[in-house]
């Protein structure tokens, strides 16, 4: 199995720590959120509680739907909402030492994956770029 | 070289068609993309000129990032505006028949690759979800 060993000698290249991660607050106003994702153009990014634990994931779509009536937009709509109202809760994470065939498998369906203690304490994310990074590096070499 | 035979033994399956994918106009009127960015969800889509020619992607942070005043946003900003005053114009495309390394080396940093044909035509994208699939099942095989 030369991939999974090729795979297996990078994987502690593969997390990116929690301090290098954007993040929104699961209690703050949903206008801070809007703002932060115009700004920082990642697609989705990680809900925090009490600043660690990992609660779900929010993108810009999800806050333009909050403002969407029948036929219109409307920015006033979600001054009343928090982050909490709108985020996906539902969402697959992993334990670090994380397992590679599994990280394989989640990263088919979902851009990148919450690492997530076993606590409840946000560690990190596993990103497909540095999966592609190293299938790239294995083809290569 | 198992990795790259067992890639290339895929190739064929990595195109989605141009029928397959969510695309804009470039003439059209930005609350068109913003509503359609909304509902669709997905992060970035094609932008085409007359139906076929690819000219660039389009995000919803682009078009909340035209809606930002020095300290609001305001749905008014956008409505002079084309989906062409903001998409993202230089992006890397690739021809068909495409070389797997080059792929592999391109969806490093980049979530999809358009397909164009050497007159500008859109035939369809390359995904990393369908890279991803390719490595889970050389994997697990
Ligand atoms: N500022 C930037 N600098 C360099 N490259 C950039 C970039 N923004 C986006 N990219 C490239 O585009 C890919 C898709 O980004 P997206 O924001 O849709 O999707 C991202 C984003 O939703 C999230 N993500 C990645 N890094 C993050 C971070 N530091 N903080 C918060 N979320 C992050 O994970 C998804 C997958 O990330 P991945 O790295 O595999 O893949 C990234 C990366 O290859
Ligand atoms: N409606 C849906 N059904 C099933 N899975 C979904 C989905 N929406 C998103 N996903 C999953 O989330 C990944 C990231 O989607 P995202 O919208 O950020 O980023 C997407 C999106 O910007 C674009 N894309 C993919 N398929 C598209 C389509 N049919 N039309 C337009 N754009 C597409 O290519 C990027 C990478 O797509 P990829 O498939 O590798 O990766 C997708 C896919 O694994």
């Amino acid at each position: 199995q030369p991939i999974l060993n090729g795979l297996l000698q990078n994987k502690a290249h593969f997390l990116i720590p929690a301090e290098k991660v954007a993040n929104v607050q699961v209690d703050n106003n949903l206008n801070h959120a809007f703002l932060m994702l115009t700004k920082i153009h990642y697609a989705r990014i990680p809900v925090l509680a009490n600043d660690s634990k990992f609660v779900g994931l929010i993108s810009l779509a999800m806050i333009t739907e909050a403002m969407m009536g029948k036929d219109d937009f409307d920015l006033n709509r979600i001054n009343a909402l928090t982050v909490g109202d709108v985020c996906e809760r539902d969402v697959p994470t992993v334990e670090n030492p994380y397992d590679i065939e599994l990280i394989l498998h989640l990263l088919v369906d979902n851009p990148f994956l919450p690492v997530v203690s076993s606590e409840g304490d946000f560690t990190g994310i596993v990103t497909r770029r540095e999966v592609m990074k190293s299938v790239n590096y294995l083809v290569h070499n």
